[in-house]
């Protein structure tokens, strides 16, 4: 092979015109083949249908029973270990993923039952610092991506050059929802210098509303709409019907709060400026951005040795949860940069509501090793469950407008802690 | 496990982090 490669001799000439026209044609074919790969499959509403799109790594990967995989694995780690064994086997865990046992209450790792209770760990009260920055971490984690979204398109970049719609994370805004109907009853709800305000024709005063002297909301007077009763269910289907189409809302309820003080309403009331729901001017929502407000994102991604309760990353309401039921991929950013729709396909809890700037929502995406996610203020949500998935883009949808009078939803102040992710 | 945040927020507000960094619950994400 050496001497044939070295001696033979080497000759030129030129290639027949055919030939290189040819040539010419398949480099044109293959690259029409390429873009019209990329072009977005749509439904006969014009919605981007979601399906599985990948190298063929991902296709192997999407063919396992991952949900079933993810339930096996919190069962597993669910089974009580012994008491000797613990403090081992934490230890090594700990050592393997790197957790901080210095930081973590209760700090006797006997009193751990089982994995799954460690990894679902408090921290020590004063462990994590809060900064009086508008938006902080609501939880441990690694940046993956950050960015604006661009209004006219409203896609959201996943990674450099793979995005998918805002819509289909967050659910389509429907006319009737929970956001809608109290920027329909706007004008029966005013403020008067913000000395006190009318809701709904009840009177609150500004101590009321701030904790001051006065009783508090609660005890003088109670909301105009009675608790658990849907306050306009004209748009809500049939929760017992079978999702039709892309986007569409298959229940709907009104979650009822386990505790809501009116100081707490008035911590975060102060924070967004005192008349949150009361006196708005522009409908909060994705799609309601006020002029001169642009659209923001953040992708935090929580390694398995990662603390894995999540905080309020802000003072703002929660209006309203969407759980979206889906696949458990695995969301690490080895997958994020090959599965398209990633964060779409998987199950997720969209937490949608109003800081003082419009529009906030929070997403806690879940996974193969972490399908389950708590919420601490909706005790009623329960996450992968066993079950045939939903068609991607349907939801459960709950409003926690009962959570709190004055603000109608679930207030939250910054770094409180809201829920988590179990192992499962 | 990962979390999307998605929010409106004025044009002067600016992220104070980069892609890769490691965060902690209550540290500065943004600002205005």
């Amino acid at each position: 092979v050496i001497t044939a490669w070295t001696s033979t001799p080497t000759k030129w000439y030129p290639l027949p015109l055919a030939v290189g026209a040819l040539l010419l044609v398949a480099i044109q074919y293959r690259r029409k083949v390429r873009n019209s790969a990329k072009e977005v499959e749509v439904d006969e509403e014009g919605r981007e249908v979601i399906k599985l799109k990948g190298p063929w790594h991902v296709h192997v990967i999407g063919a396992l029973p991952l949900r079933n995989m993810s339930r096996l694995w919190g069962y597993v780690n669910s089974l009580e270990l012994p008491v000797w064994f613990r403090p081992y086997g934490y230890r090594l865990y700990a050592y393997a993923f790197g957790c901080n046992l210095d930081e973590i209450e209760p700090s006797d790792l006997r009193s751990y039952p089982s994995l799954g209770a460690f990894f679902y760990r408090k921290l020590k009260d004063g462990a994590r610092p809060v900064d009086p920055a508008v938006l902080v971490s609501p939880a441990d984690g690694t940046i993956l991506h950050f960015g604006t979204i661009d209004q006219d398109y409203m896609r959201v970049e996943q990674v450099k050059g793979i995005t998918y719609h805002l819509d289909a994370l967050l659910g389509v805004e429907r006319p009737g929802s929970p956001v809608a109907m109290v920027e329909h009853n706007r004008d029966a709800s005013t403020v008067d210098d913000q000395e006190f305000a009318i809701v709904n024709g009840i009177e609150y005063t500004l101590e009321q509303l701030i904790g001051g002297s006065g009783t508090s909301s609660e005890e003088s007077s109670t909301p105009s709409t009675p608790p658990n009763e849907v306050a306009d269910d004209s748009d809500h289907p049939d929760p017992h019907a079978p999702p039709k189409k892309f986007g569409q809302r298959i229940d709907a309820s009104v979650v009822e709060p386990e505790r809501n003080t009116t100081a707490h309403d008035a911590s975060v009331a102060l924070e967004m400026g005192v008349k949150p729901a009361l006196e708005r001017k522009y409908s909060t929502g994705a799609r309601n951005v006020r002029p001169g407000n642009t659209l923001h994102f953040a992708v935090i991604y929580l390694a398995p040795g990662d603390y894995h309760r999540f905080h309020s990353p802000t003072a703002w309401v929660v209006e309203k949860r969407r759980h979206f039921v889906g696949e458990l991929f695995s969301v690490s950013p080895w997958m994020a940069k090959r599965l398209e729709n990633l964060f779409v396909l998987n199950e997720r809890v969209a937490l949608l509501g109003r800081w003082k700037y419009g529009f906030f929502g929070m997403v806690p995406v879940g996974a193969t090793n972490v399908g389950s996610i708590k919420v601490n203020f909706d005790q009623t949500l329960r996450t992968n469950v066993r079950g045939r998935p939903p068609p991607p883009g349907t939801y459960t949808e709950a409003v926690y407008s009962n959570a709190s009078p004055i603000l109608r939803g679930q207030p939250l102040t910054p770094a409180e802690e809201m829920g988590g992710f179990c192992l499962g | 496990s990962t979390i999307v945040l998605v929010f409106e927020a004025p044009a002067d507000f600016e992220f104070t982090i980069h892609a890769g960094d490691k965060v902690k619950v209550g540290q500065c994400l943004g600002d205005i």
